[in-house]
């Protein structure tokens, strides 16, 4: 499903430059729950932004479905960045001026789906992650935990086949963060294809497979890291 | 130093009243290290608002340094914010044209420090929170726990009586987390009065003082809750 060949990504920082990945080489089948856990600064966010078409990277190559993401126009990579790619961002990345309820409801606008299908979806997301009481709030009028709740609604409300979670639950209490990561399980049961990225040992262990990264750089191994 | 007395915070949504702090009486002594645990959505980013004379509350006294706070203009607030209280946010608030230098810079400015010094100042509690490599770097130009890492610099760098911190580890790995969390237990022992938010019970252990929130009320017992 997701296969990457020597990717790395470059940051010109005046006369510096700066790796923040360094030559990785990654494969994830249909159905996994892959975890990627590292120190602040490692690279985790950079590689979600790779995985999900939403920056490019200096060199290397990506397989995406069997399609070369590289070779896509902008169009083409929205397209499939729509259909294919649910996100849970690090900083929740919710539109200010809409509601919960309009936040969770905006990926099923792109999809064309009809409005009343649409205020049932994004209902029923929100009320999955505690948040029915909240649907008319604003995210200012938000605590942080809520927030980072309706991003978690807006990436599960179209069913992705493929979800990338950057650090999902941080800003959430054990039992709340708990929920979360429920029902990212059943959503893998289902058949679902799961990245999530945490720096949080005891969430990793939740995945499939846990998969190091340090200085930009990928370790899959039973390590001594874990 | 802190004293509040029967306070509360309402929000009004359309018809419904929502109660965020429902009559709460703290007492926080000069020294104290008090960490507040609770749910998401509880309360506790609200407090801190309150606690640190950023929104005004909806009811109650608040005395702070012998002083009653519900009667002082916004100069008289924004001053003793600036001479007594460093912040570090729950959503990190770092000023996305400035770079990491120019933010940690910023409350020294404020406190007209000469030039030279701020320069020392800032360049040293950058280099505390491990992030003199990227004093040139903006925020988006930061990875999630470095910008977090910034925040926290902000707030110690004008060694300020009181430090009022909302999750200031949750988007660090636990290595990088412990440092900060040294930090500040240096700047306790120094004597610096210190309010801690988590709800992270390994985190509120490390105070001297717990203190559990839930919908908007305060307990301070040894409680079941822990
Ligand atoms: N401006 C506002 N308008 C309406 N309701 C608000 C507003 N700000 C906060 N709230 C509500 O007040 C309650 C308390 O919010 P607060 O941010 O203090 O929670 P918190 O304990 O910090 O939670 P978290 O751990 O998720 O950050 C929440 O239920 C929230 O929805
Ligand atoms: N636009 C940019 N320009 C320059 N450097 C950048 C940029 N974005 C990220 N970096 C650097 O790239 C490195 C990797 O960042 P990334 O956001 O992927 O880290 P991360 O593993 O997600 O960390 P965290 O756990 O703190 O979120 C960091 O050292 C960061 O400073
Ligand atoms: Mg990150
Ligand atoms: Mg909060």
């Amino acid at each position: 499903l997701i296969e990457i060949e020597d990717l790395s990504k470059l940051y010109q920082m005046g006369d510096e430059t700066l790796k923040a990945l360094d030559d990785v080489s990654l494969s994830v089948n249909k159905g996994d729950f892959v975890a990627i856990i590292g120190p602040s600064g490692s690279g985790k966010s950079t590689l979600m932004n790779m995985l999900g078409c939403l920056d490019v990277p200096s060199k290397g190559n990506y397989w995406l479905d069997g399609q070369k993401v590289n070779k896509m126009s902008d169009n083409q990579l929205a397209e499939i960045r729509n259909q294919k790619i649910g996100f849970i961002f690090q900083g929740f990345n919710l539109l200010p001026k809409l509601t919960a309820f309009e936040n969770v409801e905006l990926p099923l606008i792109y999809r064309k789906v009809p409005g009343k299908e649409r205020k049932e979806l994004a209902l029923a997301s929100l009320e999955k992650v505690g948040l029915a009481d909240r649907v008319h709030h604003r995210p200012i009028e938000l605590s942080g935990g809520q927030q980072q709740r309706v991003a978690v609604a807006r990436a599960l409300v179209g069913n992705p086949p493929i979800l990338l979670a950057d650090e999902p639950t941080g800003a959430l209490d054990t039992k709340t963060g708990n929920e979360v990561l429920e029902l990212m399980h059943h959503l893998n049961e289902q058949g679902h294809t799961i990245v999530l990225i945490t720096h949080d040992l005891d969430i990793a262990k939740r995945a499939k497979r846990i998969i190091r990264i340090q200085d930009g750089k990928l370790f899959e191994d039973g390590g001594d890291f874990l």
